[in-house]
C-alpha cells in the first residue's frame, strides 16, 4: 500500500479489503474511504503513500480521541477493583491471571475472586492459574452466589491489605436477561462494599475473531454495568480485532489492554500505532 | 432488515417487465452491505453476489410478485442451497469404536460439546467414552470430568502422557471396556500453530477418527475462512460443529466457512447446558444471516 504509484480506484479497493478483512465494520470502512476518496478529488493526496498514511490517520485519530490511554485507573484508597466481564470462551479467566502477573511484577499485591461459580471447573482453572502467578485466589462453595464471592473476596482483599482486587466473572451471552441482571447484582455488591464508587476498571474482554456482534457485546454490556476498557485477547492469531476501532467511535470506550497468547506473560497494554499498522500488513 | 432495504431499492419500479442490470446492481449493493455485517467473508461475498446476478438479471417480473420480493427470494434460495441442503448426519465406522475428534481455536466450545455429544449419543442407545486430551490449559481434564458426570459418561484421562498417547490408549480402553464410541476433546489452539497442528494430525494418524468435527464460534468473523482452512488442509475435517447460536450473532461465519471448505455443519450449539445441542437447518441459518 505504498510507494509512488498513482491513486486509483483499485488501490482504494484493496484499502476497503484490508480494513473489511480486519473485522473493521463496513459503514466505518465507508466512512474513512469516502473522506479518502474526496481528499483524492481536491488533489491533497499525491499517491499511494499519502493514502494509506492518511487512512492510518483517521484511525489513530479514532482511537486516540478523547484523550484514550491505555492507563488503567488506580484506587484513591486500597484495594483498586477490577471488575472483568464478557461473554463465554473469549479469554476472561486468562486475562485474570496475566493481569495479575502483569501487577505483581511491578511490585503490587494482588488477590484474585472467583466469581464464576457455575462453569465446571471454573474456580479450579483460576486457583490453578492463582498458584502459578503466586496470588491468592477467594472462592466460595460450589455454586455459591457470584455476589457472595465477591463480597467475601472485596473483604479478604482490605484485610490482606492488598493493592488489587480482580473480579473474574462467569461468560454469559449479551442477550441473556437474567444474566446481565446477575452481573448487575455483582457490580451493586462491589459498590456497596466500596462506599459508593463502582469498580476502579470495569473491563470486557473481546476476542480478536469476533466479528461484528462484538458490537452489540460491547453496547449491552456497557448499558448494564458501565464498561471502562476493553481487553482484546487472541491477538497472536491471525485474526486483527479491527472491529475495536467502531467500539471506541461509537460507544467511546477505549482499548486497555490486548493478549497475545497462553502464557503468564502475554499480555500488553494497548498500543494504537502498532495496532493499526497490524491492520495492512 | 434486508427485506425493507430491498423494498425502498425496488420502490420506483412498478407495472410488468424484467428486472435490468440497473436495478440489479442497486439490489446486490444491499445485499453486499447485508451479508458483510452479517460477518460473511469478503470474497465469499463477492463469489456469492455473482451468483445472485447472474439469476436476478433479465427475471421476469412475476404478476403478484414485487421485485424485492423476487430477489429476496432468489437470494434466500441460493443461500439455503450453499448452506448445506439436506442434513448430515454423524457417520460411525464399521468396525467399533467410531472415534469422533474434536478441534479448533481456543475457547470456541469443544469440552462443552464433547458432552453434549456423548449426552445426544447415551439417548440414542450408544454406549460412548469420553477422552482428555487437552493437556495444557489448566484444569481442563477436570473440566471434561465434570463434564462428564454431568451426562453420565466415563471420562478416560492418562497422566503424564502427551495428547497422542491418550488417544490410543483411550482407544483401547474403549474396546476393553466395550464402548462403542470415543469422543476425542483436543486443546485449543491456533491454525498457525505448527507445533499443535502437527500434534492433531498425529492424533488422527493414531487413531483414525470417522469424524473429525470442527468446531467454531458463530460470532467468528472474517478470519473463520482462514481458520476453517488452516484446520481442513492439515486435517480433512469431516463436518463442523457451530456453537454460541444461542446469542444474536448473525452468524455469516457459517456461510463463508460452508462455502470454502464444503463439509457440513452436523450440529449447532444453543446453550451452555448439555441438551443444548441442535441438529444444524440450513434454511433457518439462511433467514437468520439475511437478518
Ligand atoms: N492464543 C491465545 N489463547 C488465549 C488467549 N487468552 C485466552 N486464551 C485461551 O482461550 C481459552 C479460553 O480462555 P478462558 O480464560 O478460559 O476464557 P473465559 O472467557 O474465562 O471463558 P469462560 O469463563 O468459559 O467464559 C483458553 O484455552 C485460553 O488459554 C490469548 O491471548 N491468546
Ligand atoms: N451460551 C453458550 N455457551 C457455550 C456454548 N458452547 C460452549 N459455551 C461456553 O463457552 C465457553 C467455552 O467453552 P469450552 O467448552 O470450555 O471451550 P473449549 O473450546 O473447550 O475451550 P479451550 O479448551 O480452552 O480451547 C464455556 O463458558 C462454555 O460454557 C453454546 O452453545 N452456548
Ligand atoms: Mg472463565
Ligand atoms: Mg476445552
Amino acid at each position: 500500500f505504498t510507494g509512488r504509484g498513482k491513486i486509483d480506484e483499485e488501490l482504494l479497493e484493496e484499502l476497503e479489503e484490508a480494513l473489511i478483512g480486519a473485522d473493521l465494520n463496513i459503514h466505518t470502512t465507508m466512512r474513512a474511504l469516502d473522506e479518502l476518496r474526496a481528499m483524492v478529488a481536491d488533489k491533497r493526496l499525491k499517491d499511494a503513500t499519502d493514502v494509506t498514511d492518511h487512512l492510518k490517520r483517521f484511525l489513530w485519530d479514532t482511537l486516540m480521541a478523547g484523550g484514550a490511554s491505555p492507563v488503567l485507573s488506580v484506587a484513591p484508597s486500597a484495594p483498586t477493583v477490577y471488575l472483568i466481564v464478557g461473554v463465554n470462551g473469549v479469554g476472561k479467566t486468562t486475562s485474570v491471571a496475566k493481569l495479575a502477573y502483569k501487577l505483581q511484577r511491578e511490585g503490587k499485591r494482588v488477590v484474585l475472586a472467583a466469581a464464576d461459580t457455575f462453569r465446571a471447573a471454573a474456580v479450579e482453572q483460576l486457583a490453578l492459574w492463582g498458584e502459578r502467578v503466586g496470588v491468592e485466589v477467594v472462592k466460595g462453595r460450589d455454586g455459591a452466589d457470584p455476589a457472595a464471592v465477591v463480597f467475601d473476596a472485596i473483604q479478604a482483599a482490605k484485610a490482606r491489605k492488598a493493592d488489587y482486587l480482580l473480579i473474574d466473572t462467569a461468560g454469559r451471552l449479551h442477550n441473556k436477561s437474567h444474566l446481565m441482571e446477575e452481573l448487575k447484582k455483582i457490580n451493586r455488591v462491589v459498590m456497596r462494599e466500596l462506599g459508593g464508587r463502582s469498580a476502579d476498571e470495569t473491563l470486557l474482554v473481546l476476542d480478536a475473531t469476533t466479528g461484528q456482534n462484538a458490537v452489540n457485546q460491547a453496547r449491552e454490556f456497557k448499558s448494564a454495568v458501565s464498561i471502562t476498557g476493553l481487553i482484546l485477547a487472541k491477538l497472536d492469531g491471525t485474526a486483527r480485532g479491527g472491529i475495536v476501532i467502531t467500539i471506541k467511535d461509537e460507544l467511546n470506550v477505549p482499548i486497555k489492554l490486548i493478549g497475545t497468547g497462553e502464557k503468564p506473560g502475554d499480555m500488553e497494554y494497548f498500543d494504537a500505532q502498532t495496532f493499526i499498522d497490524a491492520l495492512f500488513e | 432488515s434486508l427485506a425493507d432495504k430491498l423494498q425502498d431499492v425496488f420502490k420506483k419500479l412498478s407495472g410488468k417487465g424484467a428486472l435490468t442490470e440497473a436495478d440489479v446492481a442497486e439490489a446486490l449493493r444491499e445485499v453486499r452491505l447485508g451479508l458483510l455485517e452479517a460477518d460473511v467473508n469478503f470474497k465469499v461475498v463477492k463469489d456469492f453476489i455473482g451468483r445472485i446476478r447472474e439469476r436476478a438479471v433479465g427475471v421476469d417480473i412475476l404478476e403478484g410478485l414485487h421485485p424485492a420480493q423476487q430477489v429476496i427470494k432468489i437470494v434466500d434460495e441460493e443461500l439455503t442451497a450453499l448452506l448445506g441442503g439436506e442434513q448430515a448426519p454423524l457417520s460411525f465406522s464399521a468396525k467399533s469404536p467410531t472415534v469422533i475428534m474434536l478441534c479448533g481455536l481456543q475457547g470456541a466450545g469443544k469440552t462443552t460439546h464433547a458432552g453434549k455429544l456423548a449426552q445426544m449419543l447415551r439417548k440414542q442407545g450408544r454406549n460412548p467414552l469420553l477422552v482428555a486430551a487437552d493437556i495444557y490449559r489448566p484444569a481442563a481434564i477436570k473440566q471434561l470430568q465434570v463434564v462428564g458426570e454431568q451426562v453420565r459418561t466415563p471420562v478416560f484421562t492418562l497422566d503424564g502422557a502427551d495428547p497422542t498417547k491418550i488417544a490410543q490408549a483411550g482407544v483401547a480402553e474403549a474396546i476393553r471396556a466395550g464402548n462403542d464410541i470415543v469422543i476425542l476433546d483436543t486443546a485449543g489452539r491456533l491454525q498457525i500453530d505448527e507445533t499443535l497442528m502437527a500434534e492433531l494430525q498425529r492424533i488422527k494418524v493414531a487413531v483414525k477418527p470417522q469424524e473429525i468435527l470442527l468446531v467454531v464460534d458463530a460470532m467468528t468473523g472474517q478470519e473463520a475462512v482462514a481458520v476453517a482452512q488452516g484446520f481442513h488442509e492439515a486435517l480433512d475435517v469431516t463436518g463442523l460443529i457451530l456453537t454460541k447460536l444461542d446469542g444474536d450473532t448473525r452468524g455469516g461465519a457459517a456461510l463463508s466457512i460452508k462455502s470454502v471448505v464444503g463439509r457440513p455443519i452436523k450440529f449447532v450449539g444453543v446453550g451452555e447446558k448439555m441438551d443444548a445441542l441442535e441438529v444444524f437447518h440450513p434454511d433457518r441459518m439462511a433467514s437468520r444471516i439475511l437478518g
